[in-house]
């Protein structure tokens, strides 16, 4: 069980995770406009920017992130934004849409001039993550983990990432636990798919690279 | 316009930000 200490960070930290997200006018837009292939790239670094934005209004709630050091604070946000962007998108596509949305927004994205073998990673990922069948809660907590790696390059005080990193982490496992029993693997399946991330957010350099050339 | 900026710079800039609440 958790104590009533984990219980409130979990709860502050899904409650900042429910507050900061895209605004729904954004959302809509991606869905009810037709665009040509030029509009869908403005309109994905639209998105992309406003996903920024709300990922840093999301961090700054998490606990002990703004004592870390600003530099610090920078470079977890740099290393991570991509990431956390990644299951962000995951969630849109794993959620029961009104019939056909998905595929419009599929149907965008791969219209939007990015390579096909950065595309099928992406959306296999995000199969992948349906299948974890995750809760809220674990969304939550798994991008505050993306957040607070203590990994990222030019992060000079790694010691007191971990020390932040360390209990979400064990909430997670501990929500796991609870919310999972009969998935024992749950939460090493969670981690996994943070490995995931970080080939999709090595892929992802290399796909502006291809964008930007073409 | 936002697309000319760059990672750093939005996450700059939302860090200096004030919360909305």
């Amino acid at each position: 069980e958790l104590s009533q200490e984990q219980q409130n960070l979990l709860t502050y930290i899904l409650d900042a995770y429910n507050k900061h997200r895209i605004p729904q006018d954004m959302a809509k837009k991606l869905l009810q406009e037709q665009f040509s292939t030029e509009e869908n790239f403005l309109l994905l670094i639209e998105m992309a920017t406003t996903h920024v934005q709300v990922l840093v209004e999301f961090t700054k709630k998490i606990p002990g992130f703004l004592s870390l050091d600003h530099e610090d604070q920078i470079a977890l946000l740099k290393g991570s934004a991509v990431e956390a962007m990644f299951l962000r998108s995951a969630q849109v596509f794993t959620k029961k849409m009104p019939h056909g949305h998905s595929e419009v927004l599929e149907e965008r994205i791969r219209k939007s001039g990015i390579s096909e073998e950065f595309i099928t990673p992406m959306f296999n990922f995000y199969k992948s993550i349906g299948e974890l069948q995750m809760r809220q809660e674990e969304h939550a907590l798994l991008t505050a983990i993306t957040i607070l790696s203590p990994d990222r390059p030019y992060v000079k005080d790694q010691r007191a990432v971990e020390r932040l990193q360390e209990p979400v982490l064990d909430v997670l496992r501990r929500f796991c636990k609870t919310q999972h029993p009969h998935k024992p693997q749950q939460f090493a399946r969670l981690l996994g798919r943070l490995t995931e991330l970080r080939t999709l957010n090595h892929h992802h350099a290399e796909m502006l690279e291809s964008w930007r050339t073409s | 316009p936002a697309s000319n900026l760059g990672l750093e710079d939005i996450i700059r800039k939302a860090l200096m930000g004030n919360v909305e609440e």
